[in-house]
């Protein structure tokens, strides 16, 4: 999956 | 994505599906902390409002959306179902859960990573998710023994944080500049909340006896 520099955990 | 996050969220979902089983199929639930739904129900909310801003996978933003649904719905059920409400045994269920709403809030005022309204609200679900299972944990201890999908519940429910130390191990380990430490040091705390509750468990477990909680 993409990882975004957000947060991309649940 | 690894193995690791991954099963986590898996024990996670698992975790919110065994407590609507128990739910739906009992038509019951004694023995379930309504405060502790309320406070994962204001966790996913406080923590997904970037559901509608940042797509970062359909997995990702179909989990956030069963996560909101299922605990919503476990909130509606145990307030407003005429049959389920009748079995919420709200003077064992006192946790005084607002002070844990205002404290963890309180310190997402301080520390979080970017003084944003989304960050702030992101730290104060982390620090929230960490501390919202103590009603429930309380309400083990007061019922003493409790049935066992509500301890499935729980076990899972701690099974799914420990992934996630694992995970955030990983992470560190593979990526290069991965500090997540906010959510790394809350979710110590939230795994160690559950050590005692992880003992009692696998000691009944090795007994094969029903969970016995100290009182």
């Amino acid at each position: 999956f993409p990882e975004a520099s957000s947060h991309d955990e649940l | 994505m690894n193995i690791f996050r991954f099963a986590g969220d898996m024990t996670h979902l698992i975790s919110i599906l065994v407590l609507l089983l128990k739910i739906y199929a009992t038509k019951s639930c004694s023995g379930i902390s309504l405060k502790t739904q309320e406070l994962y129900a204001i966790v996913f909310v406080a923590r997904y409002l970037d559901l509608f801003t940042d797509f970062i996978s359909v997995y990702n933003t179909v989990m956030k959306l069963v996560f909101i649904g299922c605990s919503l719905a476990i909130v509606w059920c145990m307030r407003l179902h005429r049959v389920v409400r009748r079995t919420y045994n709200k003077d064992v269920d006192t946790f005084r859960h607002y002070f844990l709403v205002l404290g963890c809030f309180l310190l997402a005022l301080f520390v979080h990573e970017k003084f944003t309204f989304q960050e702030v609200l992101w730290a104060f679900s982390i620090y929230l998710e960490a501390v919202a299972i103590l009603p429930q944990l309380v309400l083990l201890q007061r019922s003493g023994n409790v049935d066992n999908l509500t301890v499935q519940y729980v076990f899972f429910l701690g099974a799914y944080r420990a992934f996630y130390i694992l995970n955030w191990i990983y992470r560190y380990l593979t990526e290069p500049h991965f500090g997540r430490w906010i959510a790394s040091v809350a979710g110590l705390v939230q795994t160690a909340l559950y050590a005692d509750f992880f003992y009692y468990y696998f000691i009944s477990w090795k007994n094969n006896a029903k969970l016995q909680l100290p009182a």
